[in-house]
Protein backbone atom coordinates (compact mmCIF):
# COMPACT_ATOMS: atom_id res chain seq x y z
CA UNK A 1 0.00 0.00 0.00
CA UNK A 2 1.40 3.32 -1.20
CA UNK A 3 0.70 6.57 1.09
CA UNK A 4 1.66 7.49 4.54
CA UNK A 5 2.68 4.35 6.80
CA UNK A 6 0.52 4.41 10.25
CA UNK A 7 2.82 2.80 13.07
CA UNK A 8 -0.22 2.80 15.33
CA UNK A 9 1.44 0.07 17.63
CA UNK A 10 4.43 0.63 19.97
CA UNK B 1 -6.68 -2.62 19.92
CA UNK B 2 -6.55 -6.17 20.97
CA UNK B 3 -5.80 -7.47 24.72
CA UNK B 4 -3.07 -9.47 23.49
CA UNK B 5 -1.45 -6.03 22.60
CA UNK B 6 -2.67 -4.42 25.35
CA UNK B 7 -1.35 -6.94 27.90
CA UNK B 8 1.99 -6.79 26.38
CA UNK B 9 2.28 -3.14 26.27
CA UNK B 10 1.77 -3.57 29.75
CA UNK B 11 3.97 -6.01 30.69
CA UNK B 12 6.61 -3.73 28.18
CA UNK B 13 5.74 -0.81 30.80
CA UNK B 14 5.97 -3.00 33.69
CA UNK B 15 9.61 -4.26 32.87
CA UNK B 16 10.67 -0.94 31.88
CA UNK B 17 9.16 0.62 35.26
CA UNK B 18 10.63 -2.33 37.11
CA UNK B 19 14.47 -2.04 36.22
CA UNK B 20 14.20 1.62 36.97
CA UNK B 21 12.86 1.24 40.47
CA UNK B 22 15.02 -1.66 41.14
CA UNK B 23 18.08 0.64 40.71
CA UNK B 24 16.67 3.70 42.60
CA UNK B 25 15.14 1.40 45.53
CA UNK B 26 19.11 -0.05 45.96
CA UNK B 27 21.09 2.64 44.96
CA UNK B 28 23.14 0.37 42.31
CA UNK B 29 22.59 -0.70 38.72
CA UNK B 30 25.11 -3.65 39.37
CA UNK B 31 24.09 -6.42 37.21
CA UNK B 32 22.30 -4.39 34.83
CA UNK B 33 23.88 -3.42 31.62
CA UNK B 34 24.30 0.51 30.28
CA UNK B 35 24.97 -0.73 27.13
CA UNK B 36 21.27 -2.23 26.59
CA UNK B 37 19.72 0.41 28.30
CA UNK B 38 21.42 3.17 25.75
CA UNK B 39 20.07 0.77 22.93
CA UNK B 40 16.33 0.74 24.27
CA UNK B 41 17.09 4.74 24.54
CA UNK B 42 18.19 5.24 21.31
CA UNK B 43 15.08 2.22 19.75
CA UNK B 44 12.38 4.57 21.39
CA UNK B 45 13.90 8.11 20.37
CA UNK B 46 14.18 6.89 16.69
CA UNK B 47 11.00 5.08 16.81
CA UNK B 48 8.63 7.83 18.59
CA UNK B 49 9.88 10.62 16.27
CA UNK B 50 6.36 10.75 14.72
CA UNK B 51 5.28 11.91 17.92
CA UNK B 52 5.89 15.22 16.07
CA UNK B 53 4.02 14.39 13.13
CA UNK B 54 1.14 11.86 13.76
CA UNK B 55 -1.01 11.82 16.48
CA UNK B 56 -3.01 8.02 16.86
CA UNK B 57 -4.28 8.65 20.05
CA UNK B 58 -3.46 9.67 23.53
CA UNK B 59 -2.57 6.38 24.97
CA UNK B 60 -0.56 5.81 21.92
CA UNK B 61 1.24 9.41 22.79
CA UNK B 62 0.88 8.98 26.44
CA UNK B 63 3.27 5.45 26.84
CA UNK B 64 5.86 6.46 23.56
CA UNK B 65 6.41 9.74 26.14
CA UNK B 66 6.71 7.09 29.35
CA UNK B 67 9.45 5.00 27.49
CA UNK B 68 11.33 7.80 26.19
CA UNK B 69 11.55 9.15 29.98
CA UNK B 70 11.50 6.13 31.84
CA UNK B 71 14.50 5.11 29.28
CA UNK B 72 16.38 7.93 29.45
CA UNK B 73 15.91 8.09 33.43
CA UNK B 74 17.66 4.84 33.49
CA UNK B 75 20.57 5.87 31.00
CA UNK B 76 21.02 8.67 33.44
CA UNK B 77 20.96 6.40 37.19
CA UNK B 78 23.52 3.92 35.20
CA UNK B 79 25.42 6.33 33.71
CA UNK B 80 25.52 9.39 36.26
CA UNK B 81 23.80 9.21 39.80
CA UNK B 82 25.15 5.37 40.46
CA UNK B 83 27.78 4.95 37.94
CA UNK B 84 30.11 3.86 41.12
CA UNK B 85 27.77 0.83 41.40
CA UNK B 86 28.24 0.39 37.65
CA UNK B 87 29.74 -3.14 36.48
CA UNK B 88 31.32 -2.03 33.61
CA UNK B 89 33.94 -4.69 33.71
CA UNK B 90 31.05 -7.43 32.72
CA UNK B 91 29.34 -5.13 30.36
CA UNK B 92 31.70 -5.35 27.10
CA UNK B 93 29.53 -6.32 24.12
CA UNK B 94 30.56 -4.00 21.00
CA UNK B 95 27.15 -2.24 20.52
CA UNK B 96 28.83 -1.30 17.10
CA UNK B 97 28.66 -4.89 16.48
CA UNK B 98 24.65 -4.68 16.13
CA UNK B 99 24.17 -0.67 15.57
CA UNK B 100 25.97 -0.91 12.64
CA UNK B 101 24.61 -3.49 11.00
CA UNK B 102 20.72 -2.43 11.67
CA UNK B 103 21.39 0.67 10.27
CA UNK B 104 23.01 -0.82 7.15
CA UNK B 105 19.85 -3.50 6.93
CA UNK B 106 17.25 -0.43 7.91
CA UNK B 107 18.29 1.38 4.62
CA UNK B 108 18.23 -1.62 2.49
CA UNK B 109 14.86 -3.27 3.91
CA UNK B 110 12.52 -1.02 4.89
CA UNK B 111 8.31 0.09 3.36
CA UNK B 112 9.48 3.84 2.48
CA UNK B 113 12.56 5.20 1.44
CA UNK B 114 11.94 8.53 3.69
CA UNK B 115 13.99 9.63 6.98
CA UNK B 116 10.91 8.91 9.17
CA UNK B 117 10.67 5.40 8.06
CA UNK B 118 14.42 4.57 8.06
CA UNK B 119 14.64 5.41 11.20
CA UNK B 120 11.45 3.52 12.22
CA UNK B 121 12.94 0.22 10.87
CA UNK B 122 16.32 1.25 12.62
CA UNK B 123 13.99 0.93 16.08
CA UNK B 124 12.08 -2.32 15.02
CA UNK B 125 15.73 -4.22 13.81
CA UNK B 126 17.67 -2.40 16.29
CA UNK B 127 14.88 -3.63 19.64
CA UNK B 128 15.07 -7.22 18.22
CA UNK B 129 19.03 -7.66 19.71
CA UNK B 130 19.41 -5.09 22.22
CA UNK B 131 19.18 -6.98 24.71
CA UNK B 132 22.11 -9.20 23.55
CA UNK B 133 24.49 -6.79 25.84
CA UNK B 134 22.21 -7.62 29.04
CA UNK B 135 22.20 -11.36 28.20
CA UNK B 136 25.67 -11.18 27.40
CA UNK B 137 26.58 -9.75 30.99
CA UNK B 138 24.63 -12.74 32.67
CA UNK B 139 26.11 -15.28 30.48
CA UNK B 140 29.60 -13.72 31.94
CA UNK B 141 28.71 -13.47 35.44
CA UNK B 142 26.56 -16.44 35.22
CA UNK B 143 23.40 -15.15 37.70
CA UNK B 144 20.96 -12.13 37.68
CA UNK B 145 19.30 -10.68 40.51
CA UNK B 146 15.98 -12.06 40.74
CA UNK B 147 15.03 -8.14 40.37
CA UNK B 148 16.56 -8.10 37.26
CA UNK B 149 15.04 -11.68 36.12
CA UNK B 150 11.32 -10.29 36.08
CA UNK B 151 12.39 -7.17 34.11
CA UNK B 152 13.98 -9.51 31.41
CA UNK B 153 10.99 -12.07 31.98
CA UNK B 154 8.58 -8.69 31.12
CA UNK B 155 10.25 -7.79 28.55
CA UNK B 156 10.35 -10.75 26.83
CA UNK B 157 6.78 -11.54 27.47
CA UNK B 158 5.55 -8.33 25.77
CA UNK B 159 7.06 -9.14 22.20
CA UNK B 160 5.34 -12.97 22.82
CA UNK B 161 1.94 -11.20 22.99
CA UNK B 162 2.88 -8.98 20.44
CA UNK B 163 3.67 -11.89 18.61
CA UNK B 164 -0.08 -13.03 19.29
CA UNK B 165 -1.20 -9.56 18.72
CA UNK B 166 -0.21 -10.39 15.04
CA UNK B 167 -1.32 -13.36 14.54
CA UNK B 168 -5.10 -11.70 15.81
CA UNK B 169 -5.08 -9.14 13.73
CA UNK B 170 -3.82 -11.05 10.65
CA UNK B 171 -7.02 -12.96 10.69
CA UNK B 172 -9.48 -10.32 12.03
CA UNK B 173 -8.09 -6.84 10.38
CA UNK B 174 -6.19 -8.59 7.79
CA UNK B 175 -3.51 -6.57 9.04
CA UNK B 176 0.89 -7.62 8.82
CA UNK B 177 3.87 -6.12 8.72
CA UNK B 178 6.27 -8.17 7.86
CA UNK B 179 9.40 -6.20 8.90
CA UNK B 180 7.96 -5.85 12.83
CA UNK B 181 6.74 -9.60 12.42
CA UNK B 182 10.10 -10.71 11.32
CA UNK B 183 12.32 -8.88 14.06
CA UNK B 184 9.53 -9.23 16.59
CA UNK B 185 10.16 -13.12 16.02
CA UNK B 186 13.71 -13.19 16.37
CA UNK B 187 13.58 -11.11 19.45
CA UNK B 188 11.24 -13.41 20.90
CA UNK B 189 13.45 -16.23 20.22
CA UNK B 190 16.67 -14.71 22.07
CA UNK B 191 14.49 -14.75 24.84
CA UNK B 192 13.82 -18.41 24.69
CA UNK B 193 16.40 -19.69 26.85
CA UNK B 194 16.01 -17.32 29.42
CA UNK B 195 12.60 -18.16 29.45
CA UNK B 196 13.43 -21.29 30.46
CA UNK B 197 15.87 -21.03 33.26
CA UNK B 198 13.18 -18.36 34.68
CA UNK B 199 10.54 -21.06 34.28
CA UNK B 200 12.69 -23.85 36.35
CA UNK B 201 14.60 -22.32 38.43
CA UNK B 202 12.78 -18.10 39.17
CA UNK B 203 9.82 -19.38 39.50
CA UNK B 204 10.64 -21.89 42.01
CA UNK B 205 11.93 -19.60 43.97
CA UNK B 206 15.34 -19.85 43.50
CA UNK B 207 18.01 -17.07 42.09
CA UNK B 208 18.87 -17.31 38.11
CA UNK B 209 21.81 -19.01 37.95
CA UNK B 210 23.80 -20.68 35.10
CA UNK B 211 25.09 -24.11 34.79
CA UNK B 212 28.77 -23.85 35.25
Amino acid sequence: EEGDIDHDEL
Amino acid sequence: MNIFRLVGDLSHLLAILLLLWKIWKTRSCAGVSGKSQIMFGLVYITRYLDLFTNFISIYNTTMKAIFIAVAIATIYLIYFKFKATYDSNHDTFRMEFLIVPVGGLAFLVNHDFTALEILWTFSIYLESVAILPQLFMISKTGEAETITSHYLFALGSYRALYIVNWVYRYYFEGFFDLIAIVAGCVQTILYCDFFYLYVTKVMHGKKLSLPA
